[in-house]
């Protein structure tokens, strides 16, 4: 553990809560992609499957049935108890389709062919892209609230942190997990224009509006 | 295997 996988952590930790923060608060799930919160509820599953397995530390197991719960409740949250205020047709990506390349990809580029390792991968591979609903949905609609915005810088920011945690690891432990390193630089470039229109508008006050 | 090593992360 060093710093920035802490404050990486706590980043993706203050995400998920100001997302269930956002919803409960307003009773609606408006401006929120429910397929993003399929993919990451997926990206957990598969994941996280090694808490029967592998035993890490209290902070690790404790850290994933945290997000194991929260993304599932989310998912209830939105298709469910709000389902009246879900946005299904501006939520129009094909998600589908980052399902089955991440599925190929964990099939032929991973560390080992077993069951749960191409499920880690798999799951690795599907998280770099699982925001990418999220961000279509506001390019679609053009507009989003700043808790909305909250939400994705922390998100962002998060696997951002991870790689300064991945430049640490290399020099001191020695440590190198090419397949983790490079989605995750997938996954934190995917947010840029996000993190330029959050620090640009956001941060100022404003509302986060695209430029049209 | 693997996962000692590395899938200690989040």
């Amino acid at each position: 553990m060093n710093v920035f996988r802490l404050i990486g952590d706590m980043s993706h930790l203050a995400a998920i809560i100001i997302l269930l923060i956002k919803i409960w608060r307003s009773r609606s799930c408006s401006g929120i992609s429910g397929k993003s919160q399929l993919l990451f509820t997926a990206v957990f599953t598969c994941r996280y499957l090694d808490l029967f397995t592998n035993f890490v530390s209290i902070y690790n197991t404790t850290m994933k049935i945290f997000f194991l719960a929260s993304s599932y409740a989310t998912i209830y949250l939105i298709f469910m108890k709000f389902k009246a205020t879900y946005n299904r047709n501006h939520d129009t990506f094909r998600f589908e389709l980052l399902i089955v390349v991440s599925v190929i990809l964990a099939l032929l580029i991973n560390h080992e062919f077993s069951a749960t390792e191409i499920l880690w991968t798999f799951s690795i591979y599907l998280e770099a892209v699982a925001i990418l609903p999220q961000l279509f949905m506001i390019t679609k609609t053009g507009e989003a609230e700043s808790i909305t915005s909250h939400y994705l810088f922390a998100l962002g920011s998060y696997r951002g942190l991870y790689i300064l945690n991945w430049i640490y690891r290399y020099y001191v432990e020695g440590h190198l997990d090419w397949i983790a390193v490079l989605s995750g630089i997938v996954q934190t470039g995917l947010y840029c224009d996000f993190f330029y229109l959050y620090i640009t508008r956001v941060m100022k006050g404003k509302n986060l509006t695209l430029p049209a | 295997y693997h996962a000692d090593r590395y899938h200690d992360e989040l």
